[in-house]
């Protein structure tokens, strides 16, 4: 299906570290 | 919540790969060589890594522009997927790039990448953000100005993702009418 992701679930990756 | 092996190590994929453009002006060249690609991506992580390392719109220039285009698509109207279409402008009052600008443009990207425009999706062809002196400007690009209900759904869609209120009023516009118009005013083909 089509990759769809609402804004919230966006936002909770501005600050996430970068995985390692 | 116990992790299963290989979880959060793959990012997160798009469902579109996407350009970021970046336009100066600079009187002394033509248009098109002030039109600048950053870069492209198209994971969820990447455009955090790619937002975090670029400059707030309200701290560019008068005169300079932000475009996020699907990858293929230039930010112009001379490209076959934007000659027939319009855009959904957004025109911000100057005292706004304080105080909303940043805002409304990041929510803008999230629109766009998130594909928040469900079926009509395909319609999209990116935003543009214009730093101006005499007020700032938001736009999402679509690729068939006669197809009114992709057109209607985009802006209403577009409108409450900005957190518009009700009685704020905003128009698409025919870029075939933008182009040829004679003065500043181009008029609005649909509003919501």
């Amino acid at each position: 299906g089509k990759k769809q992701y609402d804004r919230e679930f966006l936002l909770d990756f501005q600050f996430m570290p970068a995985c390692i | 919540r116990k992790l299963s092996l290989g979880e959060g190590l793959e990012k997160h994929p798009l469902e579109n790969r996407w350009a970021l453009w970046f336009f100066k002006n600079d009187r002394n060249r033509a248009w098109r060589d002030n039109l600048h690609l950053v870069t492209k991506f198209d994971t969820v992580e990447d455009f955090w890594a790619l937002y975090s390392h670029t400059q707030p719109v309200s701290k560019l220039s008068s005169g300079c522009d932000y475009a996020l285009f699907k990858d293929g698509i230039e930010p112009m109207w001379e490209d076959s997927r934007n000659k027939h279409g319009g855009r959904w402008l957004v025109s911000l009052a100057k005292q706004q790039r304080q105080s909303d600008l940043d805002r409304l443009w990041l929510e803008t990207l999230l629109s766009l990448i998130g594909e928040a425009f469900e079926e009509y999706g395909e319609e999209v062809c990116g935003a543009v953000v214009n730093v101006r002196s005499k007020g700032d400007k938001i736009a999402i690009w679509t690729s068939e100005a006669e197809n009114q209900p992709a057109v209607t759904f985009i802006g209403r869609v577009f409108k409450e993702r900005l957190g518009l209120s009700p009685k704020v009023v905003i128009g698409y516009q025919a870029h075939a009418d933008t182009a040829t118009k004679s003065n500043s005013f181009t008029k609005n083909k649909f509003v919501v």
